[in-house]
Formats: structure tokens, C-alpha cells, sequence
């Protein structure tokens, strides 16, 4: 099985 | 005071086309550089960046930066009113709550012209970093779109792996498995017909089909798609509209549990 990993993980917030 | 014209109207049908069912709201943001807009699909998993540049519009105004919240099944209902070859122009008062779409025949024969309600969105707005990728794809969209389409109805998710040998969009489900692999080929015709590998590091990553798929309603803006993949960071996807900007939708990739 896959985790689906969330944009903001990657993403800086601001 | 905001007055965008745009003499070819279809862009903005295609692209509302193609975010419509992957983002509900969002803001669009308007400034001296152009019309843009930032948004994440509802599961925080994907995201959109629009950017089409002033220099793009025949007329362009825009005093001041303003962020318009639009419902976007909306704005495309309002768009699909508009003829394919209409000149389009967006209004805004300054402070006013409504946007007006004026859709003008080339003829000049027809002009209508709707008024869109303007929403509060709280939107988070993220920064997204530099990133050097490991490959670069670019190929013909139709043939991306076809991959993505087929291979979804096999499996879920999709591994793209880049080899120098080419790319591997691999895929498994309940019925069997597919793979699908493209070699670079740059003899060709017409140089949108071409599939190009640059930077061929090798790199392996797993995404859910159906974000690619609903990427690929961007299609009829560009000939070509450029695919930069990278180890453990998003995909990018992206569709050059041509002389004004890009759609991009990066994508969070799927991780071995």
C-alpha cells in the first residue's frame, strides 16, 4: 500500500 | 478599476475548463505582472498555478493588486456562454462584489455581458521552492492524455520511471498489469510531435491516476506537455499558453508505506 502524501508537505506555507 | 480584455476568448474557456473539476473556489489575483491564480484541489494533494501575463491582453488594466474569489463551476458556466471565437473582457469596480464577463462577436454584431457574484475566500497561499529535477519530459499531450486515460483503466496508480533508455508509465490492477514506454524521438515532422528526454537522471515515482487524468483536461491548450519529475518531490505538469503564460499542476507523489 501507498501513502498519498499532501502538497503542503512540500510546499512552504505564507 | 479592473478591465482585462482578451481578443482570444477560447483560452479562458480552456482554462477554466481544465481547473473546473479539480479546484471548487479559489482567488484570482490580479496585479501589473497579469492574471493569476494559486489553488489546491479539496484533498490537498494537488495543486494549480495559472499564470497569464498582462502583456498577453490586448488592453490591460489594473490600478491596484486585487484577489477576486470566484466559484469556478461558476465562472466556467458563465464562459461556456461565450462563442469560441469572442473577444472576451473582465470588469471590476473597485470594492464592487461582482465581476462582469462581456463576450463580444468578432463581428462586433453580439455583445452580452454577465455578471458574476464574488466570494470571501480564505485561501491558504503556498510558496512553492526552486527545485532542480532529475528529468525533464516533454512530450506531444494528446499522447499523454491517451497514456494517462489507458492506463487508468487498468489501475490506480501510476510509476514513472526515466531511464536513459526513455520513460515507463507502468500501472497494476484487479485485471493484470500495463506498461508503456516511450523512447526519446526527435525525428520527427514538426518539432510538437516530438518526445524529449532532458537531464535523464534515473527516477521512479508513483502517482494517483486520477489527478493525471483530470491534468490532462488542459489539453487543448498546448501541443506539448512538459513532465519534470524529481525523487520525493511533486510533479510538475505543464501546459504553455501560448504568448501569455502556463497552467502548472504539481502533484504529491505516493510513498511506500
Amino acid at each position: 500500500p501507498c501513502l498519498q502524501r499532501k502538497i503542503a508537505e512540500y510546499f512552504i506555507s505564507g | 478599476m479592473l478591465e482585462l480584455r482578451l481578443v482570444q476568448g477560447s483560452l479562458l474557456k480552456k482554462v477554466l475548463e481544465s481547473i473546473k473539476d479539480l479546484v471548487n473556489d479559489a482567488n484570482f489575483d490580479c496585479s501589473a505582472t497579469g492574471f493569476s491564480l494559486q489553488a489546491m484541489d479539496s484533498s490537498h494533494v494537488a495543486l494549480v498555478a495559472l499564470l497569464l501575463r498582462s502583456e498577453g491582453f490586448e488592453h490591460y488594466r489594473c490600478d491596484r493588486n486585487i484577489s477576486m474569489g470566484m466559484n469556478l463551476g461558476n465562472m466556467a458556466k458563465m464562459l461556456k456562454c461565450a462563442g469560441n471565437d469572442d473577444i472576451i473582457t473582465l470588469k471590476a469596480d473597485d470594492g464592487s462584489d461582482t465581476v462582469t464577463f462581456m463576450f463580444e462577436s468578432p463581428t462586433q454584431d453580439k455583445i452580452a455581458d454577465f455578471e458574476m457574484r464574488l466570494m470571501d475566500i480564505d485561501s491558504e497561499h503556498l510558496g512553492i521552492p526552486e527545485a532542480e529535477y532529475h528529468a525533464i519530459l516533454i512530450m506531444p499531450s494528446a499522447e499523454f492524455a491517451r497514456i494517462c486515460k489507458d492506463l487508468s483503466s487498468i489501475g490506480d496508480t501510476v510509476v514513472i520511471s526515466v531511464t536513459k533508455e526513455g520513460v515507463k508509465f507502468s500501472t497494476r490492477g484487479d485485471i493484470g498489469t500495463a506498461n508503456v514506454v516511450c523512447r526519446q524521438n526527435t525525428t520527427v515532422d514538426k518539432p510538437e510531435e516530438a518526445t524529449v528526454i532532458e537531464m535523464p537522471e534515473p527516477v521512479s515515482l508513483t502517482f494517483a491516476l486520477r489527478y493525471l487524468n483530470s491534468f490532462t483536461k488542459a489539453t487543448p491548450l498546448s501541443n506539448t506537455v512538459t513532465i519534470s519529475l524529481s525523487s520525493e518531490i511533486p510533479v510538475v505538469v505543464e501546459y504553455k499558453i501560448a504568448e501569455m503564460g502556463y497552467i502548472r499542476f504539481y502533484l504529491a507523489p505516493k510513498i511506500e508505506e
